[in-house]
């Protein structure tokens, strides 16, 4: 019941002994919760660079080029987290079409901060996932994340 | 009465009371004026109050389209003069025009537009 | 796993990025 201000500064400690990245058997790569998570509870900050919107396509153009893969989180209609090249683990969180986790934007102390949840109980071991929730699009991207409720496409 | 326009611009410029100064931080934004024109010769002119170091300003003659969030000049829809070595700048593309301009200097902007369309 | 990449720098939160004075230039002078 702690307010969420001071439950985010606890985070920041709590997070890096709470997940870890691992190989993933679908993904490659994917972030492992290492103790019982209750439901609810903030299980790690998504933390990166946080940049202008205006500046993504471009920076997008310029990670496809060199063929690295885009990791970037909007805040808002104005900003984006972007952790391709600073992050923390949470970048690694894989897509289900069946989570355990969602993701909110909360602000705290005048500043956003995107905050991955849990969405019931998770036990140590188990891969976290959410929803990345990609707008609709006519080029598909599938879905790999072999959930019953899988809906084939990202997007 | 020509004035800075407050619905017409990004939302982080600060505008002075009088309307007629604005202060920027951070990346580059734009703000526009009340009142635009579609035809004949126009002249308006802006001096840099405070010019801090690191700092610098992009002016010139932009059009509806032209991105807010980015500094005048980025798109094919504006054209600035930059503080920095007087560049001139359109569709993100710098040409040298002038030394560049600084605190205390006043810039003057002339359009000439075809008198008909 | 940060040394999957080797510029990759590890954040224990958000660092606000700072724009340079060219950042939307295709080309200086």
């Amino acid at each position: 019941n702690l307010p969420m201000a001071m439950k985010f500064r606890q985070l920041k400690l709590t997070s890096k002994y709470s997940v870890g990245v691992y190989r993933s058997l679908i993904h490659g790569r994917g972030l492992f919760c290492l103790r019982d998570i209750e439901a609810g509870e903030m299980v790690i900050e998504y933390a990166g660079e946080v940049i202008r919107s205006i500046l993504t396509d471009k920076r997008e153009k310029y990670y496809n080029s060199k063929g690295i893969g885009c990791y970037m989180f909007r805040v808002d209609d104005n900003f984006v987290v972007d952790a391709t090249m600073k992050g923390n683990a949470a970048r690694f969180i894989n897509h289900s079409c069946d989570p355990n986790c969602y993701s909110r934007v909360v602000e705290i102390l005048g500043h956003k901060h995107i905050i991955i949840f849990a969405l019931r109980r998770i036990l140590s071991g188990e891969e976290l996932t959410y929803d990345y929730k990609f707008p609709f699009e006519e080029d598909k991207i599938p879905c790999t994340c072999g959930s019953r409720k899988c809906r084939k496409f990202l997007n | 009465t020509v004035l800075l326009a407050l619905h017409d611009r990004a939302s982080q410029l600060k505008i002075s009371e009088d309307r007629l100064a604005v202060t920027g931080e951070k990346g580059y934004s734009t703000v526009r004026a009340t009142h635009s024109v579609t035809k004949g010769t126009w002249y308006w002119e802006a001096t840099i109050e405070e010019m801090p170091e690191g700092s610098a300003t992009r002016m010139g003659w932009g059009q509806d389209y032209a991105n807010l969030q980015a500094p005048l000049g980025y798109d094919k829809f504006g054209y600035s003069w930059r503080s920095k070595k007087g560049t001139t700048f359109h569709e993100s593309v710098g040409k040298h025009y002038s030394p560049g301009y600084s605190e205390g200097d006043t810039l003057g902007f002339m359009i000439v537009l075809p008198q008909n369309n | 796993w940060s040394a999957f990449a080797p510029d990759f720098k590890e954040l224990d939160e958000n660092v606000e990025y700072e724009e340079r004075e060219s950042e939307f230039d295709l080309t200086d002078e």
